[in-house]
C-alpha cells in the first residue's frame, strides 16, 4: 500500500488544524470554516517566511470576506500560488504527482479533505524553510497521534518532490 | 507489557523521522 493510500484525508485535516493553531496567528483558527477565507493560512505563511510572504504579498489577501465564497476562492488561489512559487523559488523543489487542493471546494463547501491538502502543502514549507528547526520541534512536542499523521503527510509530500 | 513496547517503538520511529528532517539540508541550490 502506498503512503497516500494510508493517509486518511479527514484525519489529516483534523491533525493539521491542531498543528496550524501552534502558529498563534491573529485570526481565529479553531474550525475548518475559520480557515476557508485563506487568511489564517496567509498569516501562517508569513510566520514561516516574512521576507517572501511580506506585507505587499499579504495585502493582496482580502481580510473581510464574510460568507462571500467568490472572495474566499480568490484569496485561496493567491495562497496556493504563493505556496507553489515558494517551493520552486526558495526551497528549490517542484511538487509532481501531488493532487493540488481544489480551492473552489474549500471556499464554496468548506471541504475538509481539500483543506487538509492545502495545509499539507504549508506543512511542507514549514519543515523545509530556514526556521524549520523551530517548526519540527513544535511538531515533536505534539500528541503522538498528531505526530504520526504529520509524519505520513510529510512522507507523502517528499515522495512527490523533485529538486 | 507489549503495549508499552509498541508505544516505545512508535516513539522511536517518530523521533528518528523528525531528527532526520532536522539534519536534512534545505533551500534552493546556489
Amino acid at each position: 500500500m502506498s503512503t497516500s493510500e494510508c493517509l486518511d484525508r479527514m484525519e489529516l485535516c483534523e491533525s493539521l488544524l491542531t498543528w496550524i493553531q501552534t502558529f498563534g496567528v491573529e485570526a481565529p483558527c479553531k474550525t475548518v470554516e475559520d480557515l476557508t477565507s485563506g487568511i489564517v493560512m496567509a498569516q501562517a505563511l508569513q510566520k514561516i517566511d516574512a521576507q517572501y510572504f511580506n506585507e505587499a504579498w499579504i495585502s493582496r489577501i482580502k481580510p473581510d470576506v464574510g460568507d462571500n465564497w467568490r472572495l474566499k476562492i480568490s484569496n485561496l488561489k493567491k495562497v496556493l500560488k504563493g505556496i507553489l512559487d515558494y517551493n520552486q523559488e526558495i526551497l528549490g523543489q517542484h511538487i509532481n504527482d501531488f493532487r493540488l487542493p481544489d480551492v473552489t471546494l474549500i471556499g464554496e463547501h468548506s471541504d475538509a479533505a481539500e483543506l487538509g491538502r492545502m495545509l499539507q502543502l504549508i506543512l511542507g514549507c514549514a519543515v523545509s524553510c530556514e526556521q524549520k528547526q523551530e517548526y519540527i520541534q513544535t511538531i515533536m512536542s505534539m500528541e503522538e497521534s498528531v505526530q504520526h499523521v504529520v509524519m505520513t503527510a510529510i512522507q507523502e509530500l517528499m515522495s512527490k518532490e523533485t529538486p | 507489557d507489549p503495549n508499552m513496547k509498541a508505544g516505545a517503538a512508535n516513539e522511536g520511529v517518530l523521533a528518528n523521522f523528525f531528527n532526520s528532517l532536522l539534519s536534512k539540508k534545505t533551500g534552493a541550490p546556489g
